[in-house]
């Protein structure tokens, strides 16, 4: 993986390759667990980054969810890299994966993230036909039982926010409910979209600010001041409802709702030249001051165990 | 494959609620086929949408008599998206030998 391209946005067989080569060099770090199959029966792949122990407290990170957001799936590879690249360099990293794991699943979305290379660039949804209807997927950012088919998300499955059937109803959602109750010991949950350069938490639903709102707000204004002394790149911050648009049925209110205190959105470049044709050179710099937010926030949860 | 000739994506900026509402109500009228790829939050923060060929001249003109102000962030969706996957194909060949 080190003459791998993280320049250029790859297709999913690609990806699917990238993971297992991470697997095979980083043997005592990093696997891959399978935590479900797609509509179209893709795996679901999440690498875990643990450097032992049992159920150790962790980390979830998540990109792709909006399949056509390619910089997030191209970021998500980054972030695998530099993972394994840091463990043992960085001392905060290295501290932090000393004591926690870190779980990464970088193509949440496989079928849409296959169905923008092939059929259409622009499909943001998941590819499972609604019955009774000409158009296809649900968006899965609105499928999660959190606040389920509020206002904030469309009844109409040829919508883009559509909420589908019900809470769930879509395996690519309900597989990662599935694998974190399981797991029982998420102590951060941060899913990565873009565009417009916004880092948000909970909630999104309902104007009921969350019990953890300053810490929230202000570990948020610090991440967004990491990721800004790199390149300058200047990010809103504040939760969902207040700082975009109301939105039922979203992934971090769920995991909030689960006790994950530490749960954020990112929207990441650009701020409105290239919306989500971000150019592929702008991949690497994206995913570096990306990477300075995350840190942040990881090591704010490392250092505040509850 | 989807193609998007003549489809633009236009950065509309509202100046105050009523415009704001005005631009939710292009939301309902399915059958321009708008893609909001930012969508409507408060008025000064930009709203960007895609809109096919087919619906820009009633959109524009809808947009104009309401007095909103927008400006056009992408001219021509195809020629952006033929330009990545120019990109994508030949950084390939170029890592292919490579791997």
């Amino acid at each position: 993986t080190d003459s791998y391209d993280y320049g250029r946005y790859h297709p999913i067989n690609e990806i699917y390759d990238f993971q297992d080569m991470l697997v095979a060099e980083n043997p005592n770090m990093v696997s891959k667990i399978v935590i479900g199959q797609s509509y179209e029966g893709r795996p679901l792949n999440v690498l875990k980054f643990s450097t032992g122990g049992t159920n150790r407290p962790a980390i979830w990170i998540d990109t792709g969810i909006h399949s056509r957001e390619w910089v997030t799936q191209a970021s998500g590879q980054w972030f695998a890299k530099k993972i394994v690249t840091d463990y043992g360099r960085d001392p905060t990293l290295t501290a932090i994966l000393n004591k926690m794991d870190i779980f990464l699943e970088i193509v949440t979305n496989p079928d849409g993230y296959y169905y923008t290379h092939n059929n259409n660039r622009m499909w943001r949804k998941t590819r499972k036909p609604n019955p009774g209807s000409n158009c296809v997927g649900v968006d899965p950012n609105r499928n999660w039982d959190a606040g389920f088919g509020g206002p904030g998300a469309s009844g109409r499955p040829c919508s883009e926010t559509y909420h589908g059937p019900r809470a769930n109803s879509e395996s690519e959602v309900k597989s990662i409910v599935d694998f974190v109750k399981s797991h029982g010991n998420f102590k951060a949950f941060i899913s990565i979209h873009s565009y417009s350069q916004m880092l948000l938490y909970p909630y999104g639903y309902t104007r009921t600010p969350v019990k953890d709102q300053a810490e929230l707000h202000s570990l948020a204004k610090k991440a967004i001041t990491d990721l800004a002394s790199l390149y300058g790149t200047r990010y809103r911050y504040g939760s969902i409802i207040s700082t975009i648009y109301q939105a039922s049925g979203g992934t971090i209110d769920w995991t909030y709702n689960q006790g994950i205190k530490y749960s954020y959105t990112f929207e990441l470049r650009d701020t409105g030249r290239y919306g989500f044709i971000l150019p592929p050179s702008q991949i690497i710099p994206t995913a570096q001051e990306t990477w300075l937010a995350l840190m942040a926030i990881m090591d704010h949860t490392y250092k505040n165990p509850y | 494959k989807e193609t998007f000739e003549g489809h633009q994506v236009l950065r509309i900026v509202p100046k105050d609620d009523v415009q704001l509402s005005l631009i939710k109500d292009l939301e309902d009228m399915i059958e321009f086929e708008l893609d909001f790829w930012r969508g409507v939050t408060d008025a000064v923060t930009p709203v960007d949408i895609r809109v096919p060929f087919h619906s820009l001249q009633t959109v524009k003109i809808y947009l104009e008599t309401q007095g909103i102000e927008y400006s056009t962030m992408i001219e021509d969706l195809q020629t952006m998206l033929d330009d990545e996957q120019e990109e994508m194909e030949s950084a390939a060949r170029v890592t292919q030998p490579r791997n």
